[in-house]
């Protein structure tokens, strides 16, 4: 049965998609049928694994607005399946707005096709509206990647009040599985103190290892491969090949 | 005549937010009457500047729904005022979809209060919906802080034809000051390709001097000061005083 992760942060630039994809990655090269979900009209993940959301035949907002099944809308991209998404997902939000079981509609497609994957990861966009709440509703749990900076450890609050309201309206069974640092720059101080301050006032768990700062991420997307393909020996691929083994056995014990 | 600048940018993480608020007090340093707009419901400049989100009695929301004018809602905060955000902000994107003039409606409020000013700089979420247009829609002259990664690349296209929109639409006289290379790091040929691709495929101007990456932006906004106070001597807050001298020789030829 497939385990369904949702991928959430508000904040804007802490490593949700490359999260999303690199895990992917990892994930599929251990073996495990992996699907992604691109929850977010700006298309980064969709991007990110070769291809060109402006030129789609379908995306994810066909899917939720009704015009076609899940499983019409899927695309091949290596080794892994995504549901991609275009700018027109922004539509979705609009379209959802004001419909009954709004929060659903993402969990609906994927019951379609989710039973042909052993993981499913759900890239969310940087804000807590419809379209992150959705992919809250989706998922059995959520992974916070965390960039360990005022501004990024400011949000955690508030996106698990938001976990909270999701697991008393709309998917009880909704856990958190922990955060994920990201880009952790160890030399500085400020980084470590965050780290600490978000273990200690959240007890939210800070799975390992722990992805460190590297410039191999940023060049990775242009060439259509997650880091662990573009740059497979780098310190950032191997932190992400361990943290795919971590949550593995976190997920089936 | 107060000039309005908005800072843009539908990719998270670029550094609108610092750029704003380190703007801000260096124009402040320079004698300008400036200020803020706080256009994310997540608040960071609100909270940067050193106020408390959760316990404003106003906000902006309070103003765009009509309840209070902007002048009750305006707080000084150091050598800036600033018309802070809440997170009952994402209420205002609701009440907003359906209005006629709903992309009017920060221009409205700043009607009543900018005159006080010399310079007003809005703060944009990470998107482009309905917030950031009505940021557009207010202001003079767009600011765009490109963080030189390829993911951030890919969305100015984006970002200049929803300009182009707002300019056929809602603000005719809409121009671009230009680019500011945010975070810049120097050393890596990815981050000066980028820079070289966009000035080139855009016609973008990136306004000199670019700012450095530096781990004192990160630990500023715990202190409630932008870079100019936590670190004054530091290459970034350096950077961004040039930066704020080359803005204003801009806007009073
Ligand atoms: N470990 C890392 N070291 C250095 N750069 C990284 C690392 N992880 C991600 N990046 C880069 O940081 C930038 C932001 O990452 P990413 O786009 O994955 O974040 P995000 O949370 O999905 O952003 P958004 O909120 O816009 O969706 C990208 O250019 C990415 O390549
Ligand atoms: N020059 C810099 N060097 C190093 N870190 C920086 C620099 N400028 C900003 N930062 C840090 O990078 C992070 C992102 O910056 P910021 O929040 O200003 O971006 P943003 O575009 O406003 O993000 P969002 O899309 O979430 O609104 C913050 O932690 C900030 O302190
Ligand atoms: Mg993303
Ligand atoms: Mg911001």
């Amino acid at each position: 049965v497939a385990r369904v992760l949702a991928v959430a942060n508000q904040k804007g630039g802490v490593g949700k998609t490359t999260t999303v994809h690199a895990l992917g990655s990892a994930l599929a090269q251990r073996g495990q049928r992996v699907l992604l979900v691109d929850l977010d009209p700006q298309a980064c993940l969709t991007y990110s694994v070769g291809l060109d959301p402006e030129s789609l035949p379908l995306s994810l907002h066909d899917v939720l607005v009704g015009r076609n099944k899940a499983a019409e809308a899927l695309v091949r991209a290596g080794t892994v399946s995504i549901l991609p998404a275009a700018i027109d997902l922004a539509g979705s939000e609009v379209h959802l707005v004001g419909r009954v079981g709004r929060e659903h509609a993402v969990a609906r497609a994927l019951e379609t096709v989710k039973d042909a994957y052993d993981v499913v990861l759900l890239d969310c966009p940087p804000s807590l509206g419809i379209l992150t709440i959705n992919g809250l509703t989706a998922a059995d749990c959520v992974l916070i990647p965390l960039q360990c900076e005022t501004l990024s450890h400011r949000g955690v609050g508030q996106l698990l009040e938001t976990v909270a309201d999701v697991r008393a309206y709309t998917q009880p069974d909704l856990s958190v599985l922990g955060a994920v640092a990201t880009m952790f720059d160890g030399r500085t101080r400020h980084a470590r103190e965050v780290l600490a301050d978000v273990e200690a006032r959240y007890a939210l768990p800070v799975l390992q290892p722990m992805i460190p700062r590297s410039v191999r991420f940023a060049e990775a997307p242009a060439t259509g491969q997650s880091i662990l393909g573009h740059a497979p020996t780098s310190v950032g691929a191997v932190a992400y090949r361990e943290l795919a083994q971590t949550i593995l056995d976190m997920l089936e014990p």
